[in-house]
C-alpha cells in the first residue's frame, strides 16, 4: 500500500515511442 | 570500461519536470479543456500522447501556445491522465475510470488505454 490506495504496478509500456525521424 | 547506470534517473528527473509545471518554469502550453485550463510542456506532452505529438510536430500548429480540447473531454479525467503524463502514477476512482479512459482514447495514449481495459475487467 504506498500513499494509502491499493497500489498495482504495471511493468509494461507506459507510453508510445517517438520514431527516430518521421 | 565501465558504465555506471543510476536506476533512479527516469523517476528523479520526470519528478523535476513535474515541479517545474507546479512552479509554472518554462511551461509553454495551456490546454483548455471546457472551461478549465491547464499549463503544461509541450515536450512532455508530445512524449506521452499520440495526439500532441501530432499536433506540435505540425509545422502549422507546433507554435500555439493553447490549445483547445474537444468539449466531449472531462477535465477530471483530463487532470487524471497529465498527472500520469509527470508521476507515472493513474488514480483510478471507480466514478474517475471511465472519463480517464476516455481522455487516454481521445490522446491516443493506448498502453493507458490497455491498462484501464484490463482494470475494469479484473474488478468486474
Amino acid at each position: 500500500y504506498e500513499g494509502g490506495v491499493n497500489t498495482i504496478k504495471e511493468m509494461g509500456r507506459s507510453v508510445h515511442e517517438i520514431p527516430r525521424q518521421d | 570500461d565501465s558504465c555506471i547506470q543510476f536506476t533512479r534517473h527516469a523517476s528523479d528527473v520526470l519528478l523535476n519536470l513535474n515541479r517545474l509545471r507546479s512552479r509554472d518554469i518554462l511551461t509553454d502550453v495551456t490546454i483548455l479543456v471546457n472551461r478549465q485550463q491547464f499549463r503544461a510542456h509541450k515536450t512532455v506532452l508530445m512524449a506521452c500522447s499520440g495526439l500532441f505529438y501530432t499536433i506540435f510536430t505540425d509545422s502549422l500548429k507546433c507554435n500555439l501556445n493553447a490549445i483547445s480540447l474537444d468539449p466531449k473531454v472531462d477535465p477530471e479525467g483530463f487532470a487524471i491522465v497529465l498527472e500520469f503524463m509527470y508521476t507515472s502514477r493513474l488514480t483510478l476512482k471507480e466514478s474517475l475510470i471511465m472519463a480517464v479512459m476516455n481522455t487516454a482514447i481521445y490522446l491516443q495514449m493506448d498502453h493507458v488505454v490497455d491498462t484501464c481495459h484490463r482494470f475494469i475487467k479484473s474488478s468486474d
